[in-house]
């Protein structure tokens, strides 16, 4: 996607050979405009997929999320990391691994939310070690609803989530494939 | 506004005499038609207040934040509750005491996102005793930027928060004011 690449040439700052810090449009500070356009390309995407749910996770999915459930005219649920006021019981559950933290948390969704009949998009900022996305996916099967497939705005592909992932059957679709972030320099992946 | 009112009484869930419980379509599935029509009610009372930038709080504020920002044209920041991989120094910071909790938090938002003459709108789901809006609110302000004013979904007329911000002269918009949830019945105070 031609837009966000040249956002993140412009305003992406490399952080080190494996963080890309995007603050001023995705992470903390967001651009509504370049949602629409992300929303925009997802939908597209997908839009032959029967998508009845969109399934993402706090806090940076929620804006890419959410502009593609407006064009494809679903609902969008974000998974919770803790509990809430309330988000507490009649819950599904799955476990997900930080390598940066070398800890396990739970993330949440309440079983009102998915039903077998449901046919879901999972959306995420960044698919890096993929624990996020292959726990969203857990948690999504655990209802009996059916997973089309991933939208991913930044995907490493020097990590090995996008691989892992996609070789378990999961289509996946990133919208900027980082290939490299040596030498403080973004390259990204050709496009296929 | 009444197509809010509407899907409150229709999905909204009391819980007990203070609390709401709203999860279906805006604390953890989202209704993305509706949060594109709070963003045009919010972006409709505020667009003669030259808005050059909204602030809210992860999660359930960026939603509407996100959708405020689409039609006023202007970025949407998000302050984090905890550390993240890229938002760890140079930062505005503010304490949020929480009643239920019994403990105080510190909110955070890049000094890189706010200056001086930035004119910011607030946005948050929930008023309730107002600690995490006027935390939003301090925040700002030791970035030297104005606060024209504060969008909120819904607010608890019964608890304090929205008397005592607006008694310290920040304009508060909230699209339904609940009066009471005793009961187990939501009563909307009256359009003023
Ligand atoms: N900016 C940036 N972020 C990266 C990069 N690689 C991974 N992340 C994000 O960092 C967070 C790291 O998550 P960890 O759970 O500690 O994962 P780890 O296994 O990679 O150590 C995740 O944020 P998250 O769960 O999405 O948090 P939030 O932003 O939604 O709060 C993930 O999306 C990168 O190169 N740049
Ligand atoms: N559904 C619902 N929520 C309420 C109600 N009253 C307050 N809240 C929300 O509950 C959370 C409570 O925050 P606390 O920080 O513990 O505040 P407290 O002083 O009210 O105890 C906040 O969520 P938050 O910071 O917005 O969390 P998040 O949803 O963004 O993760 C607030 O918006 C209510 O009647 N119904």
């Amino acid at each position: 996607m031609k837009m966000l690449k040249e956002k993140i040439q412009k305003e992406g700052i490399v952080l080190s050979d494996t963080v890309l810090k995007v603050d001023t449009f995705l992470n903390h500070q967001i651009d509504p405009q370049l949602m629409q356009e992300i929303g925009k390309e997802f939908a597209a995407r997908f839009k032959d997929a029967g998508i009845t749910k969109i399934v993402t996770i706090e806090s940076s999915g929620i804006a890419p999320a959410l502009m593609t459930g407006l064009i494809l005219d679903v609902p969008v649920i974000f998974a919770r990391k803790r509990k809430s006021l309330t988000l507490s019981d009649n819950l599904l559950t799955a476990t997900v691994y930080s390598f940066t933290k070398q800890e396990s948390n739970d993330i949440s969704v309440s079983k009102d939310m998915l039903h077998e009949e449901d046919v879901v998009l999972l959306i995420d900022d960044f698919l890096a070690n993929g624990q996020a996305l292959k726990g969203l996916n857990d948690l999504v099967k655990q209802s009996g609803a059916q997973v089309a497939g991933a939208g991913i705005v930044i995907e490493k592909g020097f990590q090995t989530g996008g691989k892992e992932i996609r070789a378990n059957g999961l289509r996946v679709e990133s919208l900027a494939i980082v290939e490299s972030l040596v030498n403080g320099g973004v390259v990204f992946a050709e496009e296929s």
